[in-house]
């Protein structure tokens, strides 16, 4: 049989993270470099407060509830701020 | 919500289906999205009409991936669909995600829910961080059937366009919050090492090594379950925990619901005078379970399947103390606990006695 699919790397969840908050929280839209290099504060804060959103426990990190929420099917309109 | 600027500056609104998803007949589609601007229209003076061969104010369209709005869809999951606030253009225009099978049961997804919330967006409503509003971000498995628009959503659709015109102003249910001292419990359950509290459409899951109990749907974990119920038990000896409305009730294992139910409360041995039960509590101690109704209680036997005989009996007589009128009952660690109003009463079997008289919400970690 075919070897199991192994757990995904931790960066697949991080990669999701930050696709995550750059859709619905203006992730690096609002300065602040985001990629390889990017800066800690505005994805921590960006994190805190999808946290804050969701009524979750705001940690700053990608604890497993917060990963659940991220992943549960949505609205694609943002969180904070709005489409124009 | 956006400023009351940016929101449509009239009340008869046009909309249009540029095309149709071919999940579902059109006609489906047209009555879903017919239903879910009525849910808007029901409490504002708003206005919605159908218009076919020109440009209206809310374009609605099925489409997939990358649609050329800056915004494509990801596939099946994720992004369900978006819309725009008001304005001109693309301003108030709903798209779904083609990729998303649409239906009109409670089966995922419920196109008539997903459209009333992106319409929310098309009126100016942004996303809600009340769990229980039509306005929250992820998709909520709830009955479309009895959908009723939260009063979180009202209050910023009426702050926008203002109240309906109809004399008798709708309200909508609103959403628990934990520490709410007045909450009053239909009913409430041991599952499986967690403790179940229902609240109308809505449960508190708590588990022992948690510190808050989190807020669900009960139809996100039971699609076909009743809102409301009239009270729970858990059978350890099944594992099963039997959910009780009106004269039926329902057995779950797990997340699935027991094939051949639900049933009525008579097979179990109630009389036909019994129209609804207020609460059921298994108690292992004894090895009963008991259910009461009214003033009264029975004592059922679960390897028997029968009622015990002797019953009903007065609650007042056997649970001295013990206001009648229960809303609901558990049994947890040895002890039996009381639900009446806001308040619990733990009570000890052995000695018949109240052990102390709590905050009904006292175990959701406030």
């Amino acid at each position: 049989f075919p070897a199991d699919k192994q757990d995904e790397p931790p960066a697949t969840k991080e990669e999701m993270a930050e696709n995550y908050l750059k859709r619905f929280y203006s992730l690096g839209t609002d300065g602040g470099p985001v990629g390889r290099k990017k800066h800690i504060q505005p994805f921590t804060e960006k994190l805190e407060q999808m946290q804050k959103f969701f009524g979750l426990k705001v940690t700053g990190t990608l604890d497993p509830k917060t990963v659940e929420v991220m992943e549960k099917p949505r609205c694609g309109v943002y969180d904070v701020g709005q489409y124009s | 919500t956006v400023a009351k600027s940016s929101a449509w500056q009239k009340k008869d609104l046009t909309y249009r289906i540029l095309n149709f998803t071919p999940d579902l007949p059109q006609a489906d589609v047209e009555t879903a999205i017919q239903r879910a601007f009525k849910v808007w229209s029901d409490v504002t003076p708003l206005t919605f009409t159908r218009i076919y061969n020109e440009v209206s104010d809310i374009e609605i369209s099925f489409t997939a991936g990358d649609h050329k709005d800056n915004s494509p869809f990801d596939g099946s999951g994720g992004i369900l669909a978006h819309a725009f606030q008001p304005g001109n253009g693309i301003g108030g225009d709903a798209h779904f995600d083609e990729d998303e099978t649409w239906t009109k049961t409670s089966e995922i997804y419920n196109l008539f829910l997903v459209a009333a919330h992106e319409f929310g967006h098309s009126l100016g409503l942004s996303h809600s961080t009340d769990q229980g509003a039509l306005m929250y971000p992820t998709y909520s498995n709830t009955d479309p059937k009895t959908f009723q628009l939260p009063q979180d959503d009202i209050n910023a659709i009426q702050y926008l366009y203002g109240k309906s015109s109809n004399p008798v102003q709708p309200t909508g249910p609103s959403t628990p919050s934990r520490c709410d001292p007045n909450v009053v419990f239909n009913a409430v359950t041991t599952m499986r090492g967690e403790l179940i509290f229902f609240v109308k459409r809505f449960l508190w899951r708590k588990h022992p090594q948690a510190s808050e109990a989190e807020l669900m749907f009960v139809q996100a974990f039971w699609p076909s379950l009743p809102t409301n119920i009239d009270a729970a038990y858990e059978n350890p000896i099944t594992e099963q925990i039997l959910v009780f409305k009106g004269s039926k009730y329902t057995a779950l294992d797990g997340f699935d619901v027991v094939q051949g139910y639900p049933r009525n409360i008579y097979s179990l041995g109630f009389p036909k005078t019994v129209k609804r039960i207020d609460a059921a509590v298994h108690i292992e101690q004894l090895g009963k379970t008991y259910f009461f109704a009214a003033k009264k209680y029975w004592s059922y036997d679960e390897d028997k399947k029968q009622m015990d005989k002797g019953f009903p009996k007065q609650i007042s007589n056997d649970f001295p103390g013990i206001p009648d009128k229960i809303d609901a009952a558990f049994y947890y660690r040895g002890r039996l606990y009381f639900f009446i109003g806001r308040s619990q009463f733990e009570y000890n079997i052995n000695s018949k006695r109240i052990v102390q008289v709590l905050r009904s919400n006292s175990w959701l970690g406030c």
